[in-house]
């Protein structure tokens, strides 16, 4: 152990193991998250070759590789508690993400929540033993947060009870989702949907995109990985051109709106009900900021404990690089800043259970303030953390220009945030409107 | 804001919009407003931000109002102010996070504890103030004099919290496997490990890359 770090903890005026419970919620969750990381950093299936020395090619291999394994590894542990699910894969990817990320963030759960019983008892159990991989289809090439602009169209045809579907322009081309260029076989589809020449609006549409066995693309479907990205190695974000795709009627997700087989429309019983996924994500996002925060954080302040560099006092030997006031300002209110924001994120996390129990019983009074709330927050907080996690690679000097330092990972890994899931800045307009009407 | 102009008692975070509506918030000159604040004290810092919030809101909102009266559309006149409608609810959510972080101090028992994420809430806090001073200044909220005493708060704290910072961030209790730094390594033992990890890298297989036999060696021959 280097006597630096050593002497720092000798020096701690706390019990650091009480902050670590109050920081996961109680010592028997200390407990059981220790428990579970044991089981990844103890298992030889996952040992991995260091990503910053693969291809892109061989880095998305191996992720596939991981997250097969993590599917069976965790149904041998009997792991099914949502939160321990995400300790288990965030220990197995690391800094990394994960190539079936949106068949589980995203992909079940609209099956989960937008089938009607019939669906339900066709899709869930293919999806659920991967039988079906799926992403989920929204933004396009020239066309994001705002959902009404979406070009994608579904047409009903009553004369064969299906769904026509098409991408009628190059900006409307399905752009960026995960999973979507090479993993999955299919997709959530969200396109405006046309029955008796009316438009209805977006709703969402399951599509094959490749064959169940060969994993060949299938007739109208132009499917492929958008090349490499600022980060995100591992996943596969893709583009998807529909050209006059055929589904079954069967195929739109009926739980809430309806076509019947003559063509007529039913609404949903309220708009409210998407906000709710949104809600969902964009408290998790909060969270993810103090992760990222965290790690930053403790990367750049214990190797500031080991660095010596310079002088204070000529003559006398280096000394340790924390020990200069710039160095703490810059790292110490971002150490701060970590620990405010794990305290939001658990904050969000409540909220969001607390008000989905609300809704569930048909109370959504507090909805706007929370869909305000996580929309300004998740932009607050990925703003915030996006540009500390770049000052703590800084404090690093040159070494944290390395890819061995992880900053270059972490940073490339998260600075998405700020523009998924709604870009900050209308999600910051989308909380103004809310405080104006207040 | 405008629900609570019109009177109406609102609900949930952002009722302070109806306090301040009470207290008719005014931007004005420094001098006319004698304002108390206790720099040590979280919960007037808290009520500082939120004032602050209240402030950015309000400007928004007349700035919709006076594009109005250029006869703008109401659309024309909220694109007008966005830049303030922006910078309103990045105040509020500045002061949500600065009171949420003030509520959970008040659930830490171990005194020990309590101590240092109190320092850690109040540097994030008067860190707020000065990199954000423009905004309270403007507001009357406080004085020049006030905000170059928090910057000497400031310094102390971090002298202050220097101490336990590597034992602040051990407890985030981030296993190094799922670090993956060599930076932040838990033994600190970085020098080492570093040159290993280069050691490592493919470009290191052979000792004379193939590219010297190449190009080098040929462009000699030539030159």
């Amino acid at each position: 152990m280097n006597p630096d770090i050593v002497k720092e903890r000798n020096n701690a005026t706390f019990d650091v193991e009480k902050l670590t419970y109050i920081l996961d919620g109680g010592p028997e969750k200390t407990i059981r998250r220790r428990e579970i990381e044991s089981l990844v950093f103890n298992d030889p299936d996952f040992k991995e070759k260091d990503p910053n020395f693969l291809s892109r090619s061989e880095r998305y291999d191996q992720a596939v590789r991981k997250s097969a394994q993590m599917i069976l590894k965790l149904r041998e542990y009997g792991i099914a508690d949502p939160d321990e699910i995400q300790q288990y894969k965030t220990m197995a990817k690391g800094n990394l993400h994960e190539a079936m990320g949106l068949h589980f963030a995203m992909f079940l759960p609209t099956l989960y929540s937008q089938c009607d019983p019939q669906q339900s008892r066709k899709w869930l159990p293919l999806a659920e033993s991967f039988q079906v991989v799926g992403t989920y289809a929204q933004t396009e090439l020239g066309h994001g947060t705002h959902l009404r602009g979406l070009e994608t169209t579904a047409t009903f045809d009553p004369a064969t009870q299906e769904f026509v579907l098409n991408s009628p322009t190059i900006s409307s081309i399905k752009w960026w989702p995960g999973g979507l260029g090479k993993t999955s076989n299919h997709a959530i589809v969200l396109a405006q949907l046309y029955t008796l020449g009316k438009c209805h609006g977006l709703h969402a549409f399951i599509v094959p995109v490749r064959d169940m066995s060969t994993h060949e693309p299938l007739p109208g479907i132009v499917v492929g990985d958008i090349g490499p990205k600022f980060g995100f190695s591992e996943v596969d974000n893709g583009f998807l051109k529909l050209e006059n795709v055929r589904i079954p009627r069967e195929n739109m997700l009926m739980k809430y709106a309806k076509v019947d087989p003559d063509g007529t429309y039913m609404k949903p019983p309220s708009a409210k009900l998407t906000y709710g996924t949104m809600v969902f994500i964009r408290s998790m996002i909060v969270g993810e900021s103090a992760r990222a925060l965290a790690k930053s954080c403790t990367i750049a302040i214990r190797y500031s404990a080991v660095r010596h560099q310079s002088e204070i006092r000529q003559g006398e030997p280096e000394p340790q690089i924390i020990d200069y006031q710039t160095q703490q300002y810059k790292l110490l209110p971002l150490l701060a800043m970590a620990y405010a924001f794990t305290f939001v994120g658990q904050y969000m996390k409540q909220t969001y259970l607390r008000i989905t129990g609300d809704i569930n019983q048909g109370d959504f009074s507090e909805l706007p303030e929370l869909h305000a709330l996580s929309a300004g927050l998740k932009a607050f907080t990925t703003w915030e953390a996006n540009n500390a996690i770049e000052v703590c690679r800084m404090s690093c000097g040159g070494h944290g220009y390395s890819r061995s330092s992880a900053l270059p990972d972490i940073y490339v890994e998260f600075t998405p945030t700020c523009t998924y899931e709604g870009e900050n800045t209308v999600m910051m307009l989308q909380t103004a409107r809310y405080l104006v009407k207040s | 804001y405008r629900q609570a102009k019109a009177g109406q008692q609102l609900s949930g975070i952002v009722s302070y919009l109806n306090e301040t509506q009470d207290r008719r918030v005014q931007p004005q000159p420094v001098a006319a407003r004698p304002t108390v604040v206790d720099i040590n004290d979280l919960s007037s810092l808290v009520e500082v931000y939120k004032l602050r919030a209240a402030t950015l809101v309000e400007m928004a909102a007349k700035n919709i109002q006076q594009e109005l009266q250029r006869r703008k559309s109401q659309e024309d006149a909220w694109n007008n102010s966005c830049i303030d409608l922006v910078r309103a609810s990045d105040a509020h959510c500045h002061y949500v996070v600065v009171k949420l972080f003030t509520d959970k101090l008040g659930e830490i028992g171990d005194t020990a504890i309590h101590s240092v994420l109190s320092n850690l809430a109040l540097l994030y806090a008067l860190h707020g103030i000065t990199k954000n001073s423009g905004d309270f200044l403007m507001a009357g909220l406080l004085s020049v004099p006030q905000v170059l005493q928090m910057s000497l708060r400031i310094k102390e704290l971090l002298s202050q919290l220097r101490l336990n910072a590597v034992a602040l961030v051990d407890a985030f209790d981030i296993h190094d496997k799922k670090l993956n730094s060599v930076l932040g390594r838990y033994d600190g033992n970085v020098y080492e490990h570093m040159f290993e990890w280069a050691r490592s890298s493919p470009l290191n297989t052979e000792e004379v890359h193939e590219s010297f036999h190449k190009y080098l060696k040929p462009l000699r021959s030539k030159l």
